[in-house]
């Protein structure tokens, strides 16, 4: 464990709270993806099954269960309890475009043709581009909440902060797994549109609107 | 190749 791995997590888990947070306590998921909420869940899901297998420290499996539950909760949020809230009609990704590139994928690129392994490849491919719906229905609807846009800072963040965990890892352990590289690469650049506008927009206090 | 690099990280 390193601090940019560290900071990663928290990062991470700060998203991830921002979220359900906002959710619960404005009672409404306006403006909020449900088909990303739904694919971060599967992302959750198919990465940690060896929850129940492998015990690697206390602080690894207490953060999956956290991440399970809370992407579960907040899509059970999304589509029953505060449903009357949700935005169908701009969130219209397609994401049969994401999974079945990312499935067949997981098949022809992974580091061991095992179902644990291609399931896990297949989380990695598909965290990847979870956001895809999320950024497609802000450019649909022009603009985001700005508690939206912090929970987006930070999801971006993360991914960003596990980059240079990589890059300390591969200096000092001589340790790096390219398949997750290259997919935090991707992960992390499809977030550079938001960034800049989150830096020049929302951190001077103004909202975050597209030019629709 | 099976050299499934360890899964510590989230």
């Amino acid at each position: 464990m390193n601090i940019f791995r560290l900071a990663g997590d928290v990062s991470h888990l700060v998203a991830i709270i921002i979220l359900l947070l906002k959710i619960w306590k404005t009672r409404s998921c306006a403006g909020i993806s449900g088909k990303s909420q739904i694919l971060f869940a599967s992302v959750f899901v198919t990465r940690y099954l060896d929850l129940f297998t492998i015990f690697i420290s206390l602080y690894n499996s207490s953060m999956k269960i956290i991440y399970i539950s809370c992407s579960i909760a907040t899509v059970y949020l999304v589509y029953f309890k505060f449903k009357a809230t949700y935005d169908g009609n701009h969130d219209t990704f397609r994401v049969e475009f994401l999974v079945v590139p990312v499935g067949g994928l997981s098949f022809l690129v992974n580091h061991d043709f095992s179902p644990m392994e291609i399931l896990w490849t297949f989380s990695i491919y598909l965290e990847s581009v979870a956001i895809l719906p999320q950024l497609f229905m802000i450019s649909k609807t022009g603009e985001a909440e700005t508690i939206t846009t912090h929970y987006l800072f930070f999801l971006g963040l993360y991914r960003g902060l596990y980059l240079i965990n990589w890059i300390w890892r591969y200096y000092f352990e001589g340790f790096f797994d390219l398949i997750a590289i290259v997919a935090g690469l991707v992960q992390t650049v499809l977030y550079c549109d938001f960034f800049y506008l989150y830096v020049t927009k929302v951190l001077k206090g103004k909202k975050l609107s597209l030019p629709a | 190749d099976t050299d499934t690099v360890p899964k510590d990280e989230l």
